[in-house]
């Protein structure tokens, strides 16, 4: 494995996006991998319509059918990619571009279909494994406690105390092998999450958090997808 | 000590939105350039008032992550005038009651040596 390694040095991450007030945040998660695994099976980067998700995707846990994605309300990225697997795939960004709200019906077209999801998979809770299926998969769906990303503005997050009660979906694109930690004395790897939540949060809109401990869980629900190509 | 740490990774200069220990005292100041930065308007004096208590809360709640965190950066942000339940309600939204199905296919062990 690489030392360092970030997808966007490599074209495969489109530009940060804006949620907006909607907890639409694992729509953006899925879209985030697929359109990463996109890139690797055809060679270019499409932008993937969330709204879809947000209007279209009511995908139910199979065990609790009253648990179903459910738009601004909350989803899960692992049920985002059944809904995609069975729909036959997500259209671009520009063709159904993104509200925010979820009180519109599904405007879903399926001879605008951008991407499709040949199958996906859950990554074992071991950061060599997460890191190897960044390098050769693409970016990765993964679920954080997201309770320090309230108040943060830049630097390497490296909590004493975090919960691992997993409540926001974001996009693993990179990791760094070190960056200076002064209370620890030493140099620490670190993850380069991409968030949405618009480029002027964190650091222009993305969020470090150190490797190596499951740090606010960052390793409990990790998610890697791949696109067939439709070109 | 805790002063201490904060400033070994506090950005002095123009603040850049970090707290610090003079940021509470200063708490009006710094509400006023955060709603200019973050266009913020409110309805009325009462929601005007209450957000700022909101805020005045976040700041000392940054400057508890700040020593829990020490080498991130925490301070002012977008997020500042919400209640950390309202932060929930509004911008996350992973749905814990959903579960990653029992047959959900485990992705093959790769080498990671060499």
């Amino acid at each position: 494995l690489p030392m360092d390694f970030d997808w966007r040095d490599h074209g495969a991450v489109t530009p940060v996006k804006n949620q907006g007030s909607c907890g639409s945040c694992w729509s953006f998660s899925t879209t985030g991998a697929l359109e990463g695994a996109n890139f690797l099976a055809t060679g270019d980067l499409v932008s993937l319509s969330e709204q879809q998700l947000v209007d279209c995707d009511h995908e139910c846990d199979p065990e609790e059918k009253d648990s179903c994605d459910s738009g601004c309300s909350g989803g899960l990225m692992n049920s985002a990619f059944e809904y995609t697997l069975k729909s036959g795939g997500l259209m671009r960004e520009e063709d159904y571009p993104y509200t925010g709200t979820d009180r519109g019906a599904c405007k879903f077209d399926k001879n605008k279909i951008a991407a499709k999801v040949a199958n996906f998979s859950v990554v074992s809770l071991d950061e060599d494994q997460i890191a190897a299926n960044l390098v050769k998969n693409g970016p990765l769906a993964v679920a954080i406690n997201a309770v320090f990303m309230q108040t943060y503005i830049g630097g390497v997050s490296c909590p004493f105390i975090c919960s691992k009660r997993l409540d926001h979906g974001v996009l693993l694109v990179g990791y760094g092998a070190a960056s200076y930690a002064p209370i620890r004395l030493k140099e620490k790897p670190y993850w380069i999450i991409k968030n949405s939540w618009g480029e002027n949060w964190g650091e222009n809109g993305y969020y470090k958090i150190c490797r190596g401990h499951n740090v606010c869980g960052v390793d409990s629900m990790v998610s890697t997808v791949a696109a067939v190509s439709t070109s | 000590n805790d002063d201490l740490l904060i400033r070994q990774v506090v950005d002095h200069g123009d603040g850049g939105g970090a707290v610090d220990e003079n940021s509470l005292v200063n708490a009006d100041h710094h509400f006023t350039i955060f709603k200019r930065k973050f266009g913020k308007v409110y309805a009325t004096q009462e929601e005007h008032d209450y957000r700022f208590s909101v805020f005045k809360a976040n700041l000392r709640r940054a400057r508890r992550h700040q020593k829990l965190d020490p080498a991130a950066v925490h301070g002012v942000t977008q997020f500042s005038d919400l209640t950390p339940r309202e932060f929930r309600r509004q911008f996350l939204g992973l749905n814990r009651r959903l579960r990653l199905p029992s047959d959900a296919h485990k992705a093959p062990i790769l080498p990671t040596n060499d």
